[in-house]
């Protein structure tokens, strides 16, 4: 494990300590995509069912149950929680996340790490990720303004991204030494989903004012 | 495989 890479899944656990934060001290969703929700349950789901097939550390097993339980909460909260609910943006969130689940189910038909269901499933997971925050950024860009935890969140979330980028940037000199195509292009693609994000979240922090993305 | 060692991330 190196520095990137740890750096990389606790910045992503912290973006979910900061969502769950958000959700169970104001008892409010607004500005939160479910559907950006929904889909990293089935991200988690979908890539975590080596737990039953392969192991290879506490740490792993461990964060990868986290992932799987937090996620699963924070969608429990959005749609039944009796007060959270209220405050989903439901008129907001309006992406197909449909077209994104069938897209990518059907790119890691065409195109996938290997030919076997745990192997599709897998890669149907790393490309659903890569997509996976579309609607949220859509959301933000609807909302008139976005709370300091809503921005932080999704911050995190890109920022994960990035140390992954660079945590396979040292991998590969130092360790693997071998191309790996599936997660390189999905990442770099969902590390660039963010770069407009990024931009107005700093310039906002910069000029300490409100974080705002243009229509 | 060319990906199998790395699937220890996340």
């Amino acid at each position: 494990m190196n520095v990137f890479r740890l750096a990389g899944d606790m910045t992503h656990l912290l973006s979910i300590v900061v969502l769950l934060l958000k959700i169970r001290t104001t008892k409010s969703c607004a500005g939160i995509s479910l559907k950006t929700q929904e889909l990293y349950v089935l991200v988690f789901l979908t890539r975590y069912l080596d737990l039953f097939t392969r192991y290879f550390s506490v740490y792993n097993v461990l964060m990868k149950l986290i992932f799987i339980g937090t996620s699963v909460a924070i969608f429990w909260y959005m749609r039944y929680h009796k007060v959270v609910k209220q405050t989903y943006s439901k008129d907001l969130d309006s992406f197909r996340h449909y077209h994104l689940i069938l897209g990518c189910f059907l790119m890691a038909l065409l195109i996938p790490f290997d030919f076997s269901v745990t192997e599709v499933l897998w890669t149907f997971s790393i490309y659903l990720e890569a997509v996976a925050i579309l609607p949220q950024l859509v959301l933000l860009q609807k909302s008139r303004n976005i709370d300091n935890l809503t921005g932080n969140y999704v911050f995190l979330l890109g920022a994960y991204r990035a140390l992954y980028l660079l945590n396979w940037i040292y991998r590969f000199f130092t360790e693997i030494h071998k191309i790996r195509w599936i997660p390189w292009i999905s990442g770099l693609v969902q590390t660039a989903l963010y770069a407009d994000f990024f931009y107005y979240y700093i310039q906002s922090w910069r000029k300490h004012e409100e974080l705002k993305l243009p229509a | 495989k060319s990906d199998g060692i790395s699937k220890d991330e996340l």
